[in-house]
């Protein structure tokens, strides 16, 4: 029989955009 | 005496784990501070390898926010690494490792459509937990970004040896005495003693791509879709710069072009990458060389060339014909009733008013998934990595 999906929680992504702006945030706060 | 017990490697799950206070040395060993040849005699994509064995542990405690993290810092790693340098071994390095954990993303993500050539070990190592589909979409956006960087920098590298390599190249003996009177060694910028623009130099670059790519276990499609760019360009740079100089287009010229092109086809050959599209990127050129070897006088000779010029536009078919010298005074010049005989002949095409091609065209790039026969629990990880807190689980 075959096997029943496992139900697995989406993990919401940022995107490439997103994560380039949370990049710089990190960068300009180190000082 | 000492007793010493190691512990035994079939304990070994696949999973790495990790302090969160050691996520930053994680990425900077791993991926900003890593220069490739320190993996280079280790399995291809190490790294994503190593990355995937982290994830899957944060996975297996049920940590969603330690598997967003790190995937968040592994993500802007790669794009800091690639912006500090843009040379074509550490793009390619990490265009073979992001392509990589895309794919163990996808193999071990649960998805039965993934998982129709794992072994019963590796449906083991599969993500409990969490759906990666979205990070998957940011991992294959940025494997096009590299894609691109890559392809960005080959051009670079290859773009200043096109002409001379390819058009210029005079490696067929006794040629370079029937090149068309009063152009006879004008055409080359580079001096006799000088080889580093040669057809050998150019194919001997071609050659430090594809064994870096390959070494670095990139996947084969995608060094297939590179080449193939590669190709593209070369042809444009090519053809266009023939388009525009009145001293290529002759007899010689085309017969020098048509063995120098055949030079490149069996490189394609010799590295399996015929089936690759890239020899055909190359038609508008080996036509080019064609109608420059071809008769040119009677109605015949018309309608010849235009069953054989079918990737040529009709501009570009006019313009090599205009441009045409005779080598000799024995060799007649082309004749305006011929050209007006062969612009009668294609009109029913329709061809559009292009005469020169766009050398920066890209292909849309594909990754197609290509799962990994190795299993996590196999992967040693050596000691120059400076990894020695990952704990195997």
């Amino acid at each position: 029989p075959p096997q029943r999906q496992r139900q697995r929680v989406l993990l919401k992504a940022p995107t490439l955009a997103e994560m380039e702006e949370m990049f710089a945030s990190e960068v300009r706060a180190v000082p | 005496r000492q007793v010493t017990v190691q512990r035994k490697e079939k304990d070994f799950q696949g999973m790495l784990e990790y302090g969160k206070e050691d996520e930053t040395l994680l990425i900077r060993n791993l991926v900003t501070e890593l220069k490739p040849q320190t993996v280079s005699a280790t399995v291809p994509c190490l790294p994503a390898y190593i990355l995937y064995m982290c994830i899957r542990h944060a996975d297996y405690i049920n940590d969603d926010q330690k598997v967003h993290s790190l995937l968040t810092s592994t993500i802007n790693g790669i794009k800091k690494v690639l912006k500090k340098h843009e040379d074509f071994e550490m793009t390619s390095f990490w265009l073979a490792n992001t392509c990589r954990l895309l794919h163990c993303l996808k193999q071990y993500s649960g998805d039965q459509g993934f998982m129709t050539q794992n072994t019963a070990k590796q449906n083991e190592h599969c993500l409990k937990n969490f759906d990666l589909t979205e990070y998957r979409q940011v991992l294959n956006d940025l494997s096009i970004h590299i894609y691109q960087q890559l392809i960005k920098i080959a051009e670079g590298i290859l773009q200043p040896m096109i002409v001379t390599a390819v058009l210029e190249n005079e490696s067929i003996q006794g040629l370079s005495g029937v090149k068309p009177m009063g152009y006879r060694k004008r055409s080359s910028s580079m001096g006799d003693s000088d080889n580093s623009y040669t057809l050998e130099a150019l194919i001997r670059q071609l050659n430090t791509f594809h064994s870096t790519m390959y070494d670095q276990g990139l996947d084969p499609e995608i060094i297939q879709q590179a080449v193939k760019q590669l190709f593209y360009m070369m042809n444009a740079v090519a053809l266009n710069n023939l388009l525009l100089r009145k001293d290529m287009c002759s007899w010689s010229t085309g017969m020098q072009l048509r063995f120098n092109i055949s030079q490149l086809e069996e490189w394609l050959r010799g590295k399996n990458l015929h089936q690759s599209g890239a020899a055909a990127t190359m038609e508008p050129l080996i036509q080019a060389a064609q109608l420059l070897q071809l008769k040119k006088k009677t109605s015949e000779d018309a309608e010849a060339i235009c069953s054989l010029c079918t990737v040529l536009t009709t501009q570009q078919i006019i313009k090599i014909l205009n441009l045409y010298t005779p080598v000799n005074e024995f060799e007649e010049r082309v004749t305006v009733a011929f050209i007006r005989n062969i612009q009668a002949h294609l009109q029913e095409r329709n061809d559009p008013p292009q005469l020169l091609l766009d050398s920066k065209f890209m292909f849309p790039v594909l990754f197609p998934f290509n799962p990994s026969s190795l299993t996590m629990d196999s992967i040693h990880i050596p000691a120059s990595l400076g990894l020695e807190f990952l704990n195997k689980v």
